[in-house]
């Protein structure tokens, strides 16, 4: 059996708001140890979602037996819109379940809801990740990430990372024309999600889908800060942290034709 | 112009 209790019902909200854009379709692997995760390609397969929520995501958790629950992301977002920001999530299931239960409980008011979402079974591939060495990686807040591939998405339908030592350049070029902003390392002492941190082996040069990115920022809700790992020539890391476990997405590159 | 990379084409399958 599992049961898995959140303290706030907006945590799953977001997280599945993050997700479900690019995935329709996914599997929840759910264990006592690593309580639940996700791995999930885009149709394209240009885009993969790897979601983390560790027992300690969770007020309380328990899962006797591994279990797998195949999610339709689209209904299980109609049931997470019916409970409000504030209140208890539960998602239980039984062994061999058909189904998911979600309960939904106030916590001032004797309110209690439950939703019953049907699961199905989802046959998807699954892909080997290893540890990748980085050349770089970038630490910054996700309001200034999330800005930028909003605003650049309007311009272009390409946006090139460049890093060095000294800094971040975030380039597009369209139509219309181009533009570029940079960032440069910083620390703000008082506001430490404020600061900007690169650390670099080598300088990079990749250019990603203004789309895919658009999706990938979805995820500022879940954190005030990125992670952004980048390797010459192979997919990019976009991570945002959970109050215990992570929301990754790696993103393929474009390559000069 | 740009051409788009696949995944596949960097990770294996399980």
């Amino acid at each position: 059996m599992l049961e898995g209790k959140f303290d706030q019902a907006s945590l799953l909200k977001k997280i599945i708001d993050s997700i479900r854009d690019s995935v329709k379709l996914c599997n929840f692997n759910c264990s006592q140890n690593d309580g639940i995760t996700v791995q999930a390609i885009d149709d394209s397969r240009v885009l993969l979602i790897a979601l983390k929520m560790d027992p300690g995501c969770f007020q309380e958790f328990r899962c006797d037996r591994d279990m797998v629950l195949g999610l339709d992301l689209e209904s299980l977002g109609k049931i997470l819109k019916q409970g409000n920001n504030e209140d208890y999530l539960t998602l239980i299931a039984e062994d061999n379940p058909d189904s998911l239960l979600i309960v939904f409980e106030d916590k001032k008011k004797d309110r209690i809801s439950e939703f019953s979402l049907k699961l199905m079974d989802i046959d998807s591939d699954v892909l080997t990740i290893d540890d990748m060495d980085n050349d770089c990686s970038i630490t910054m807040p996700s309001a200034d990430f999330s800005k930028i591939a909003r605003d650049f998405k309007t311009m272009s339908e390409s946006l090139q990372i460049i890093v060095t030592k000294e800094s971040v350049k975030f380039k597009a070029e369209g139509q219309i024309g181009s533009g570029s902003v940079i960032f440069k390392p910083h620390t703000d002492l008082d506001n430490p999600d404020e600061s900007i941190k690169i650390d670099m082996n080598q300088p990079v040069n990749l250019t990603f889908g203004a789309k895919y990115l658009n999706d990938i920022v979805k995820a500022s809700t879940l954190s005030s800060t990125i992670t952004i790992k980048l390797t010459d020539k192979a997919p990019a890391l976009f991570e945002f942290k959970l109050p215990s476990g992570y929301l990754r997405y790696y993103l393929a590159p474009k390559f000069e034709d | 112009a740009r051409k788009q990379s696949n995944l596949m084409s960097f990770f294996k399958k399980k």
